[in-house]
C-alpha cells in the first residue's frame, strides 16, 4: 500500500505545472524515504530530477517500493482541478495498474476522487556523479525568470560568464543584443532578494533559452533559485522546496547540456 | 552557429 498526503496541495500542481511541458511520460520512485523521479526531455538535451523527502507529507506510507509510471500532461491536467488550498493525497495498491488522487477542499465536506491508469516505461536513467562546480550563483527566482525571458526577445541563446566582478547573461539575434549584468548584493535584510555568486574559477558557456525558460516554470516553487556551472559539463538548476516552517521538503533540479561552437 | 550537445556526452545510462 502507498499512500501520500500533502496538506499543502498546491506543492503538487506547481511541481507538475514545473516539469509536464518538459517531459511527457516518467516514472515515480516510491519509497520509505520519499517520491523521486528522473527523466530526460525528447531531446535528450535536458533533464529533470524531482524529489519529495517523506517528511515533507503529512501523512506518508510506503509498504514497498514501487514504480508509477505516468502520463505527466494527464497527471497534471487532473491535478490542476485541484484548488489552491485543498489537500491532495496519492494512493496506489501494492500491485497498483493505476492510481487514485484525492483532493479534500479545506472548509468543506466534500471529495473529489480521480483515479489514473499508470503505464510500464522503459526509463532511461543517467547517473549523475557528484561534482564541485566552479561557479555557483543563487538569485531570486522571478530575476533568473525575468532574465530567460527578456533575453529570448532578441535571442536563442544565452551566454552566461562569471568572473570576480560578477556575472552577465548575454545573448545576440537579428535584432541586435542584450545583457544583463549581476552584481553580488551587499546586504542580508532579505534572504529571498540575495544574489550570492561562488566563483572558484572563472567560466563562459552558452545555453538555449527554450529549455531556461521551460525551467523556470518553477518560479512558484521557491524564491531562490541555484545555478551551478563548471566548464564543458551541464548547468544544473536547482529550486528547493520548503515547508511551513523553512525546513526542506524537496527540489527540482533541471541539468542542461551547454551549447559547443562547432 | 553553436552546437546542442545530448547529456549522454556528459553522463552515463545507469
Amino acid at each position: 500500500m502507498f499512500e501520500a498526503r500533502m496538506v499543502r496541495g498546491f506543492i503538487i500542481k506547481r511541481i507538475l505545472e514545473a516539469i509536464k511541458d518538459l517531459v511527457s511520460e516518467a516514472s515515480w520512485d516510491c519509497s520509505t524515504s520519499g517520491m523521486s523521479l528522473q527523466a530526460m526531455d525528447t531531446s535528450h538535451v535536458s533533464l529533470v530530477s524531482v524529489s519529495l523527502k517523506a517528511d515533507g507529507f503529512d501523512k506518508y506510507r510506503c509498504d514497498r517500493n514501487l514504480t508509477l509510471g505516468m502520463n505527466l500532461a494527464s497527471l497534471a491536467q487532473i491535478v490542476k482541478a485541484a484548488g489552491n488550498d485543498d489537500v491532495i493525497t496519492i494512493k496506489a495498491p501494492d500491485d497498483a495498474d493505476k492510481i487514485t488522487l484525492i483532493f479534500e477542499p479545506k472548509s468543506e465536506t466534500e471529495t473529489w476522487e480521480y483515479e489514473i491508469k499508470l503505464m510500464n516505461l522503459d526509463s532511461e536513467y543517467l547517473g549523475i556523479p557528484e561534482t564541485d562546480y566552479s561557479v555557483k550563483i543563487n538569485l531570486p527566482s522571478h530575476k533568473f525568470q525575468r532574465i530567460c525571458r527578456d533575453l529570448s526577445q532578441i535571442g536563442d541563446s544565452v551566454t552566461i560568464s562569471a568572473a570576480k566582478d560578477g556575472v552577465r547573461f548575454s545573448t545576440t539575434g537579428d535584432l541586435g543584443s542584450g545583457n544583463v549584468k549581476l552584481n553580488q548584493t551587499a546586504s542580508a535584510d532579505k534572504p529571498d532578494e540575495a544574489v550570492t555568486i561562488k566563483i572558484e574559477e572563472p567560466i563562459i558557456l552558452s545555453f538555449a533559452l527554450k529549455y531556461l525558460n521551460h525551467f523556470a516554470r518553477a518560479t512558484a516553487l521557491s524564491p531562490q533559485v541555484s545555478l551551478s556551472l563548471s566548464k564543458d559539463v551541464p548547468l544544473v538548476v536547482e529550486y528547493v522546496i520548503h515547508d511551513d516552517d523553512d525546513d526542506e521538503i524537496g527540489y527540482i533540479r533541471y541539468y542542461l547540456a551547454p551549447k559547443i561552437e562547432e | 552557429t553553436a552546437e546542442q550537445i545530448e547529456l549522454f556526452a556528459y553522463y552515463l545510462p545507469k
